[in-house]
């Protein structure tokens, strides 16, 4: 564990917490894409599935990815709920229309020729990888088409972007402080994954300096 | 760690 690693992490929290809080104050989800939040769930219930098989207590670094990843599964299941179910009047459907399932199917297909073993389990690992590199797409999506964005949402996506880009810091550290190589897989993924960010990053630092809301061309 | 995948990483 470096400092990194702990920030992103921490980052990535947040960011839940800020998306929660957004719908629970405003009792709206507009703005928020369902496709996105589902996407991430597949995401956690495929890469997680060595919490079946590890013992949390085995190390602190178990016990503590453990809490994490229930953390993780549990609030995007609780998110989805309340799109679902108590604020469905306010979910913004005619606007969240980006087609996952080519997502879904083309993270399948790079599962299948790129992944590191050629076992269930690895192949399910690489498509997690991979589909969490896209998962974000919807929203920004979403936000575009919307234009103007509560500066609650662009909080949260920022802190998510920014959750990626210090894993990248992390493999960085990781290289060189414990010479951890062969992960080509997650850097290639997750360097995707932050590029993507990118254009929102630009918008979102240029919308904070002018004290104005974001809003995206 | 090497080669493991990135497994102990969320």
């Amino acid at each position: 564990m470096n400092i990194f690693r702990l920030a992103a992490d921490v980052l990535h929290v947040v960011s839940i917490f800020l998306l929660l809080l957004k719908i629970k104050t405003s009792h709206s989800c507009a703005g928020i894409s369902l496709k996105t939040q589902f996407l991430y769930m597949i995401v956690f219930s495929t890469r997680y599935l060595d919490l079946f098989f590890t013992k949390p207590w085995h190390s602190a670094l178990t016990f503590y990815n453990t809490i994490m990843k229930i953390l993780f599964l549990s609030s995007s299941a609780y998110t989805i709920y309340l799109i679902r179910n108590r604020y469905k009047h306010t979910y913004d459907k005619v606007h969240d229309t980006f087609r996952i399932h080519y997502l879904i199917a083309g993270s399948a297909v790079l599962a299948l020729v790129f992944h590191i073993r050629l076992t269930p389990f690895e192949i399910i690992w690489a498509f997690s990888v991979f589909l969490e590199a896209v998962a974000i797409m919807p929203q920004l999506l979403l936000l575009q088409e919307t234009g103007q964005v509560e500066n609650i949402t662009s909080h949260y996506i920022f802190c998510l972007g920014s959750y990626r880009a210090l894993y990248i810091c992390n493999w960085i550290w990781r290289y060189f402080m414990e010479h951890r190589r062969n992960q080509w897989l997650a850097w290639a993924c997750g360097t995707v994954q932050t590029l993507l960010y990118a254009d929102f990053f630009y918008y979102y630092i240029l919308s904070q300096r002018q004290g104005k809301k974001l809003r995206l061309p | 760690a090497s080669g493991s995948g990135g497994k102990d990483e969320l």
